[in-house]
């Protein structure tokens, strides 16, 4: 039903723009951090996942009004929700949920079809430390610590880098908890 | 064999390659130009590029009205195809039994290749294949443009980018 | 040096579309 959901939203419920400009206008600013950080490319893995955070924290608005999505019981189902309907009504994929954890508190996206980095290729020197699509780690950081989720989002391998496939792991450190302030 | 070459805004080449003729039936080894003629490639290339650029910024008069934008002439007028939006402008120049053809792209890039004739004949185009193979290179070219990391007018060194263009010239031009 | 899976891509069976 998630699954149906998503592609419904995505079909009926969701205003869509080229996916070329948005490859593009990616590309653009990954490409204007390395030169603006000298080619640091740690600096420019960290304001990408910084970048991401800010978009997170003020999509998962977007994406609750329209899926009107009631709170996941556990990781397993916050993993299909992630991937049947947040990635299908944002990026039109939906990337395989693998590698879960024995307590289920970790696993695994396989992203297959990623637009973020469509006809990339990495130059010689930031192949071993650029996470080109790091953003995704940010959004997913701020969208799950908006809904108590307080996880850690980090890429493991990516096809840019000559890996087989691009995998983001996504582990749950706590939930958090509304406090009353003092 | 052909010399091919990418020129950019500054005529400067991003891309060059000489292809040779493939064995023969008796056993001959590939043959390219011959040493002279290899180094005087980029001057006939050089020579070229005004008739090029006369055929990239002349109006086409033939266009009809209404067919085309506002009735105006479009650019790139080939001198052999009336056609106002082919980009292969067909054998543009020879030089002493050589054929030079080119192509533009959209953005003004120019392909352009000396044709070579062992025979040492005036060489014959096949222009459908060598408009197929500059059209193929030119899909090559945009791929290379959408990466990020490649600034325009830089010179190409993807070895994959070669490969491919190799390819494509012994489907085509062999 | 990595393969490049740059050339391999079609330029125009691509999906079209993202959300705006």
């Amino acid at each position: 039903s998630l699954k149906i959901m998503g592609e419904d939203v995505w079909k009926n419920r969701t205003e869509k723009v080229n996916a070329e400009l948005f490859t593009l206008t990616y590309g653009s600013i990954v490409s204007q951090l390395c030169i603006d950080y000298q080619r640091d490319f740690q600096k420019v893995n960290k304001q990408l996942f910084s970048m991401g955070y800010n978009i997170g924290v003020r999509l998962i608005e977007d994406f609750l009004a329209k899926t009107a999505l009631p709170r996941c019981e556990n990781m397993v189902k916050t993993s299909e929700a992630i991937s049947k309907c947040a990635f299908k009504i944002f990026l039109n994929m939906t990337p395989q949920v693998t590698n879960f954890s024995p307590e289920k508190d970790a696993f695994s996206l396989i992203i297959d079809e990623n637009p973020l980095s469509d006809f990339v290729e990495l130059p010689m020197d930031a192949m071993k430390q650029l996470w080109y699509s790091n953003i995704l780690c940010g959004v997913l950081k701020g969208a799950l610590q908006m809904v108590q989720l307080e996880c850690d989002v980090w890429f493991i391998s990516d096809v840019l880098k000559g890996d087989a496939h691009t995998e983001l792991r996504i582990k749950l450190n706590k939930v958090l908890k509304d406090e009353i302030p003092i | 064999p052909q010399y091919f070459a990418i020129l950019g805004k500054s005529d400067n080449p991003v891309y060059e390659a000489e292809f040779t003729t493939q064995q023969g039936q008796q056993g001959q080894l590939q043959k390219g130009f011959p040493q002279h003629l290899k180094e005087l490639n980029p001057f006939i290339m050089h020579a070229s590029l005004d008739i090029i650029e006369d055929l990239q910024w002349k109006l086409n008069s033939n266009v009809q009205h209404g067919t085309n934008n506002s009735g105006f002439g479009s650019f790139l007028r080939s001198k052999n195809v009336n056609v106002t939006d082919n980009c292969y402008l067909g054998k543009v120049d020879h030089f002493y039994g050589l054929a030079i053809t080119a192509y533009l792209t959209f953005s003004g890039m120019k392909f352009v290749m000396i044709h070579g004739n062992l025979d040492k004949n005036s060489t014959q185009v096949d222009d459908n294949a060598v408009k197929s193979f500059y059209q193929e290179v030119h899909e090559l070219y945009i791929k290379t443009l959408m990466n990020p990391f490649y600034k325009i007018n830089d010179p190409i060194t993807s070895a994959a980018f070669d490969t491919r263009v190799r390819s494509l010239a012994r489907k085509y031009l062999n | 040096p990595t393969p490049s899976r740059l050339y391999s891509e079609s330029l125009m069976f691509r999906k079209q579309e993202v959300s705006l």
